[in-house]
């Protein structure tokens, strides 16, 4: 199966890249 | 109003003047005190001493305190400017700044590799990039099998890596975030624009005379 993805693009899902949930309640 | 300041200051060390860090970053005067709102918050989290450690942090994005991970080491680690083991206000509001909707693009694309430079060694080598992908997978108990890995990083750095020479430098990672503009979506946080609305209470605790927009 070909790679499609780049490392970066797989790393910058991880939960704690997403800054969002600083500002949920 | 002069006793409220300075009981806030005892209270929160580095705690700057919400206008002199509004003139220095893309917030107003009441998004900053809208995002002190937030800060008094995460950082009475655990211990209730007016700074962020980086059990609060990670509770703050987690909402579990024991869960441990390297990519919010690593922001926390970036957000410590002062490199003091813990994050002030005015670290956290100069951080939050480069994530802000009109910080300048060069800001985002400086900050995501010192991000993933892991070892601070001005490149982003290929073993910290497979550190990052392993911690990524038991993160999200997501399996791949080894030879999977190094497929992706050869691909990345068949990509990336213009010179060839193992790592990844600022200008070669500049080059590869304009031919892959999703990877900067992460260093945008629309949240920013409504800070004031998701935190109305600054209202009530501002140290302004009047609050500018």
């Amino acid at each position: 199966e070909p790679v499609t993805m780049n490392a970066f693009e797989l790393i910058s899902t991880s939960q704690g890249l997403n800054l969002n949930s600083l500002f949920e309640k | 109003m002069g006793c409220f300041s300075s009981k806030v200051k005892r209270q929160f060390p580095g705690h700057e003047d919400p206008v002199s860090l509004a003139s220095q970053t893309a917030f107003t005067v009441s998004e900053v005190e809208a995002l002190f709102e937030l800060y008094k918050s995460i950082s009475s989290s655990v211990i209730d001493d007016g700074l962020i450690n980086k059990e609060e942090f990670q509770l703050a994005i987690f909402k579990n305190r024991k869960k441990e991970n390297l990519f919010a080491n690593r922001i926390f680690d970036l957000f410590d400017v002062k490199k003091k083991g813990v994050i002030d206000f005015s670290d956290f509001v100069r951080s939050l700044n480069v994530f802000h909707p009109n910080a300048p693009q060069e800001d985002k694309i400086d900050f995501s590799f010192k991000l993933y430079d892991l070892e601070n060694t001005g490149f982003i080598e290929r073993r910290e990039v497979k550190q990052m992908l392993i911690a990524l997978l038991c993160e999200s108990e997501m399996k791949l099998a080894d030879d999977t890995i190094e497929l992706i990083l050869d691909k990345t750095f068949r990509e990336a890596d213009v010179n060839q020479d193992g790592k990844i430098d600022l200008s070669e990672w500049i080059n590869f975030v304009s031919k892959n503009p999703s990877l900067l979506k992460i260093m945008t946080l629309p949240y920013l624009r409504d800070i004031t609305t998701t935190f109305p209470s600054f209202v009530f605790n501002s140290e302004v005379d009047e609050i500018a927009t």
